[in-house]
């Protein structure tokens, strides 16, 4: 084992069923996409119980029109996992707005036919980027606010 | 592990 997967094997709560095949996939994922990074961190469910879950939080680089972007994503780790699929954030800044859509709801919760369809082992963390990073340089799920105008010109007789 | 690079977002279109 590396530093890096046993330092992420120690992050990794024992309620975690598969935590070898879970920090393999994590260390591969950030040796290849190095602006995210894992976290413990509280989830809270719809129900409103909550329970500390392993995230993979930062930037994903999209490209769109010509541009690359940093796109704030946070992927949660069940700890079912890898046989179920991460709940999956953007996470917009207070500079930028969600942009809703097939793929974002008004929360930034991220749908895409992979997560539905996720099937380990077929289905992983680098594939799941994969995709994002493709379906989001079509349809950003995030834009930038709009700059603040200034107040409309009181018109001087 | 790093601090991460800045987060970014296309300008709003109009």
């Amino acid at each position: 084992m590396t530093l890096t997967e046993t330092s992420i094997k120690k992050m990794l709560p024992t309620q975690y069923k598969y935590r070898d095949l879970t920090v393999r996939e994590i260390t591969y994922v950030i040796s290849q996409y190095k602006d995210l990074k894992p976290l413990m961190d509280a989830y809270v469910f719809n129900d409103g119980s909550s329970r500390d879950l392993m995230s993979l939080t930062g930037t994903v680089p999209v490209s769109y029109r010509g541009n690359t972007y940093n796109i704030p994503v946070c992927l949660w780790l069940l700890d079912t996992y890898p046989y179920n699929p991460p709940i999956c954030f953007v996470k917009p800044t207070s500079a930028m707005m969600i942009k809703t859509g097939k793929h974002i709801d008004a929360n930034g919760k991220i749908y895409l036919p992979y997560l539905h369809e996720w099937k380990h082992p077929q289905s992983d963390l680098i594939g799941l980027i994969q995709v994002m990073i493709v379906v989001f340089g079509e349809e950003p799920p995030v834009f930038s606010r709009p700059t603040t105008q200034p107040p409309f010109p009181a018109f001087q007789a | 592990l790093n601090g991460g690079a800045v987060p970014s977002a296309p300008p709003t279109y109009t």
